[in-house]
């Protein structure tokens, strides 16, 4: 199956897919990012 | 009084079983099988995409009707907008904390 | 195995009569199912596509497990919008199980399966009630719920089986269950009435002739799976949980601003054990990100062993 079509929907899911992925990984580095934060101002808060 | 209303009803009718089999259909087609103009048919087709009755879009320069194709990936293309919208904003918020 | 499939009419009265239930609400704790009626349920369960759909259990119970050797679908939908869309079917269950009996089939009725297409395996409000109506009259009574499009995301079969506790019943605290994705609009439904049942352990059984005919159909099976794409069998389901995904983060950038910073962590140290919601959202991405990756997988293999021109 070596059709433009074919080739062009391939494509299409490889890259939604690596979309959804790439999103996920934000995700979760932003959940990291977050729980960072938190221990930082708790280890340094004034009160 | 009521005969434009009529005349739009049963076009209605007949396009939406017109186009049915059809992903990409000509409005001169669509317009041929009337017997109205094709302004005519492009305004019928524009009332019944804005209604939500036809799933599709108008390629005016080409006056081509595109039936479902585009809606197809446009929900998956909105959820991932949404969520990277979402993401965005998240950060935004992480970084207000700090 | 094919001992499971003998039938002992004398043997289930007397186990009934006995009402071991009554005793202790968890005397139930294991659920052997067989393969055909596994087979069946997943099967109708997909065919109601979106809609929830509903079924009978028929089996015998062995000390404290259930099993469950056979299952029929009831011309029934939408049991989740109904308090007992089971009501509907009385009449065509008493006959099938009447015309069972006329066949020599003796099994009785054990339990109820229904579907919750794309949200889980747990047991709603409506199911609660049922369920403990159920118990109340028709002991001993199955509750079993399969997700048929979980089923195809994942590649297994997504099952539970539950029972309810009495209504004035307070049990014991049991610790934090597995981890399930549950859609942001379900999520209440889903909270509120965890604690009204527990979950029994399922496990599957088949016979000698099952084995043989699952056997003679390997090949058909795998040509069946490696030819299918997950990626594009399941893109409406995977759609759906990416939007759920965005909803849950917009709750939980609220939560992130308007909720306390130490009170998290106070909350932590108290062993409250709660993860975030942030932290759920990771897992359910995760998830979500494995599943696609897994589709894709397939599509670039198969890519590279077919459409590849070896040079």
């Amino acid at each position: 199956c070596d059709t433009e079509a074919f080739t062009r929907e391939y494509l299409t899911e490889y890259n939604d897919t690596l979309l959804t992925l790439y999103l996920a990984a934000m995700t979760r580095g932003t959940h990291t990012a977050n729980e960072v934060v938190d221990k930082y101002v708790m280890a340094y808060d004034k009160q | 009084n009521y005969v434009e209303d009529l005349l739009k009803k049963i076009r209605t009718q007949v396009l939406l079983k017109i186009i049915q089999p059809y992903t990409r259909v000509r409005i001169p087609f669509i317009a041929a099988k009337l017997n109205i103009p094709a302004p005519d048919v492009e305004q019928l087709l524009v009332s019944l995409i804005l209604d939500g009755r036809v799933a599709g879009c108008i390629d005016q320069v080409n006056q081509i009707l595109e039936v479902g194709s585009r809606q197809e990936g446009a929900k998956r293309y909105t959820a991932l907008e949404k969520w990277a919208n979402q993401i965005g904003s998240l950060h935004a918020a992480v970084q207000n904390k700090l | 195995v094919d001992a499971l499939f003998k039938y002992d009419a004398a043997e289930q009265q007397l186990a009934q009569s006995c009402k071991p239930w009554l005793k202790d609400p968890h005397h139930y704790k294991h659920v052997r199912m067989s393969a055909l009626a596994l087979l069946k349920i997943a099967m109708h369960a997909r065919s109601g596509g979106n809609l929830e759909v509903m079924g009978i259990l028929q089996g015998k119970v062995v000390g404290d497990t259930f099993i469950v050797i056979d299952s029929f679908a009831l011309p029934v939908e939408g049991t989740e919008t109904r308090v007992n869309a089971q009501a509907e079917a009385y009449e065509y269950m008493v006959d099938f199980l009447d015309t069972n009996k006329a066949v020599h089939r003796p099994e009785n009725a054990v339990g109820w399966y229904h579907s919750h297409p794309g949200y889980g395996c747990w047991l709603s409000g409506i199911d609660v009630n049922t369920q403990m109506m159920n118990q109340q009259y028709q002991e001993p009574w199955l509750a079993v719920v399969v997700d048929p499009m979980r089923t195809m995301a994942a590649g297994k079969v997504e099952i539970g089986a539950f029972r309810t506790y009495p209504k004035d019943y307070k049990p014991a605290d049991e610790g934090p269950s597995e981890y399930q994705t549950i859609p942001l609009d379900k999520i209440e439904d889903f909270g509120v009435h965890a604690k009204s049942y527990y979950p029994l352990d399922i496990t599957f059984f088949k016979s000698s002739t099952d084995s043989h005919l699952l056997d003679l159909l390997w090949n058909k099976y795998w040509v069946a799976t490696l030819s299918a794409s997950p990626l594009i069998s399941n893109r409406d389901f995977a759609v759906g949980q990416i939007a759920d995904v965005a909803e849950k983060l917009e709750q939980a950038e609220g939560q992130l601003t308007h909720g306390g910073r130490l009170g998290r962590f106070v909350e932590k140290k108290k062993g409250a054990g709660d993860d975030s919601a942030l932290s759920k959202i990771c897992r359910d991405t995760s998830k979500l990100a494995a599943e696609q990756i897994k589709g894709l997988s397939t599509q670039v293999i198969k890519n590279a062993l077919f459409n590849c021109r070896l040079t």
